[in-house]
């Protein structure tokens, strides 16, 4: 099953 | 001082609505050009993302910029106290801790007065990378809420896979398996009836149905829904707020560890 992944994967902190 | 006079305090309803399940606190960033908030849920799984431009307002004044930290039950709790059609003005001073908003009937007879306490709350922003995401889907809201609603009785995860005759939503459970197709429809009499689809490449992508399904809570916002995906980054679902703005939720896709 596919594990959910955290936005902070995509995104940086600003 | 910052005020914000709005037609309809429905408006404002049904955004706390839409995201006072998924976030509990979110700071209103307000400055000359309008409202935005962007705030995770507790998980840092999705991310909303609110634009309300100050010329959507029916007078809109802010003279610096300002943060104001709100608990969106409590605020939820004050705007039950409004009328659909009331006039809604959210006002503050400088350095005050505590927002004021009023209701005031259409014609007049009725106004309500509330002090809001405001909070302290750490500014998380995330910078969003702009992104140009490879499908795009236009739909209705109300059968992005549907299909979101009717899979999430099968299993907990959805696929969104846009190719180029429409978007296909599956769904594997215990029970088995099932999909909802919904085909390209550019035809239709009302813009907000049709499904478009704009695509560079197909995309398939994998979510937890347990935040399509907070998402789905805008659908009152608007007839319509957007969905901007490309292969391994979050997925965009913006609910277009006529003439004033947007709301936008942010969702990790699932991905193979």
């Amino acid at each position: 099953m596919p594990g959910q992944s955290s936005l902070f994967t995509f995104f940086t902190k600003a | 001082m910052f005020e914000a006079k709005l037609n309809e305090a429905s408006l404002l309803k049904k955004i706390v609505e839409a995201i006072r399940e998924l976030v509990t606190d979110a700071n209103l960033d307000c400055s000359e050009a309008g409202i935005t908030m962007q705030a995770m849920d507790s998980s840092h799984v999705s991310l909303c993302a609110l634009n309300l431009r100050s010329d959507g307002f029916d007078h809109y004044r802010c003279d610096r910029n300002l943060s104001l930290g709100l608990n969106l039950a409590n605020l939820s709790k004050i705007l039950k106290c409004a009328g659909n059609n009331d006039v809604c003005t959210l006002r503050t001073e400088d350095d005050a801790d505590t927002l004021t908003v009023t209701f005031e009937s259409p014609k007049q007879e009725r106004i309500s007065e509330f002090e809001l306490k405001l909070i302290a709350l750490d500014a998380e922003h995330l910078g969003i990378p702009d992104t140009n995401y490879k499908a795009q889907v236009r739909m209705p809201s109300a059968e992005f809420q549907r299909i979101i609603r009717d899979l999430s009785v099968i299993g907990d995860t959805c696929s969104i896979a846009v190719g180029k005759d429409g978007v296909r939503f599956g769904v594997e459970g215990d029970l088995g398996s099932g999909s909802i197709s919904v085909k390209q429809n550019t035809a239709a009499e009302k813009e907000e009836e049709r499904v478009e689809v704009h695509m560079e490449e197909p995309v398939e992508l994998t979510f937890a149905l347990r935040y399509l399904n907070f998402f789905a809570k805008a659908t009152p916002l608007g007839p319509i829904v957007a969905l901007s995906m490309s292969p391994d980054v979050p997925v965009v679902v913006e609910f277009p707020i006529e003439t004033v703005g947007y709301l936008r939720f942010y969702l990790a896709p699932k991905i193979d560890e």
